[in-house]
């Protein structure tokens, strides 16, 4: 479904050159439920934008569905991502200005969805997030674990086929972090979503059927 | 040293009234590495504001070395924390236009120290966290691991006598986390400096001396 060839990623630092992903090629299954772990400044989320077509590689190929993916166009390129991805950012990136329940219905105001529906449907993931509480809060009106629940309810809210998901029990209790993967477990089996998961939590990473090991932007397992 | 007496903090959300601190009293001695654990929204990080002195708590006592704060005058508050305290805040709260270098920088500024050894005393603690390769890259140009290193730095580089960090591993692989905690432990020992973390990792609250469990606005343990 998702496959990198050979995929390198650098930056410009002023005069400097960062090697951030040094030659990466793997494949990702339709359905799978897979983690990719490594050391903090690794790659992981880099590669995450990377499959996410948030950024574009410097070099390689990244084809989905068996369409190389040409980066020529943004609008299709938008198109495609909003259609199809759900993220879960390692920073969050709610909307400050918003409710929780809006920043979470903000996906679906593309699916031409009813304002109606679009309430029923957030107010059904923040339930399944245990946010049905704080859904009129801000952001700045709730605690991390609880802005990070409301960033994977945004993630799920529109059904995507696949979830991108950094560090997505990264602010959470072990009790609350292992609800969450319930429900991406639940969702990976029952819908057959393909999951992505970057963690550094060996349980988390243990759940996942499978473990891509990244280190100094090279796979090592 | 830091004594709270029956706190309580309420907030104002629209109509609604939350209370997230329903009568809190504990003291935390000169020296103490001390492990604050709790379920998400039990409110560990507003418990931190009222310690640091950057929230007033909706009534109730917090005396530091007994004196009785007050509240009442801004500036005399501020230059208290800024020579007593050392944040590490759960979002991290660095500035963007300003380096990794500069941001740790920053609390310095204020203790008439050359520039010169601004710098030299920032790279000092850069080094600590094993981020001398990234000193240059603001914060969008690095990880999120690193930005938490980075803000780690910047809350030891003033040799406070109080560090209060939220959750100081969150973003950090098993290993990093765990240099972390060995450089808190090194300050605490070697220089008896004042420790409070707030985690949810109980591998690293158990590092920790005394553990104090929220749950619900309360001490439950
Ligand atoms: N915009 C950028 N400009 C320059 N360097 C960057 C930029 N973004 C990331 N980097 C560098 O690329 C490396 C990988 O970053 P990335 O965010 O992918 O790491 P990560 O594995 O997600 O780390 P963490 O576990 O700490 O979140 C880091 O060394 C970082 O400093
Ligand atoms: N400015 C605010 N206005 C309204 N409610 C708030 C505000 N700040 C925090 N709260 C509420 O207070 C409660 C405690 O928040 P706090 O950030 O202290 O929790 P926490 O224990 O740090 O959680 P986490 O582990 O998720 O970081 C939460 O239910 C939150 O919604
Ligand atoms: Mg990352
Ligand atoms: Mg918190």
């Amino acid at each position: 479904m998702l496959r990198l060839t050979d995929i390198h990623k650098s930056y410009h630092v002023g005069p400097t050159t960062v090697d951030v992903l040094r030659g990466i090629s793997f494949t990702v299954e339709k359905g799978e439920l897979l983690s990719i772990i490594g050391p903090s400044g690794s790659g992981k989320s880099t590669l995450m934008n990377i499959l996410g077509l948030l950024e574009q590689p410097s070099s390689g190929t990244y084809s989905v569905e068996d369409t190389k993916i040409t980066y020529d166009d943004d609008r299709t390129l938008s198109s495609l991502r909003n259609k199809m991805i759900g993220f879960v950012f390692q920073q969050y990136n709610l909307l400050p200005r918003l409710t929780a329940i809006d920043n979470v219905g903000l996906p679906l105001i593309y699916r031409g969805m009813s304002e109606k529906e679009i309430t029923e449907r957030s107010m059904e993931y923040i339930k399944k997030v245990e946010m049905e509480e704080r859904s009129r809060h801000k952001p700045t009106e709730l605690s991390g674990g609880q802005q990070q629940r409301i960033a994977i309810a945004r993630a799920l809210a529109g059904s995507p086929s696949l979830i991108l998901a950094d560090e997505p029990t990264g602010a959470l209790d072990t009790h609350t972090g292992q609800e969450i993967m319930n429900l991406f477990k639940r969702l990976n089996e029952e819908e057959g979503i393909t999951i992505v998961v970057i963690t550094h939590d060996p349980k988390i990473a243990a759940q996942c059927r499978r473990k891509v090991e990244l280190r100094d932007g090279i796979i090592t397992g």
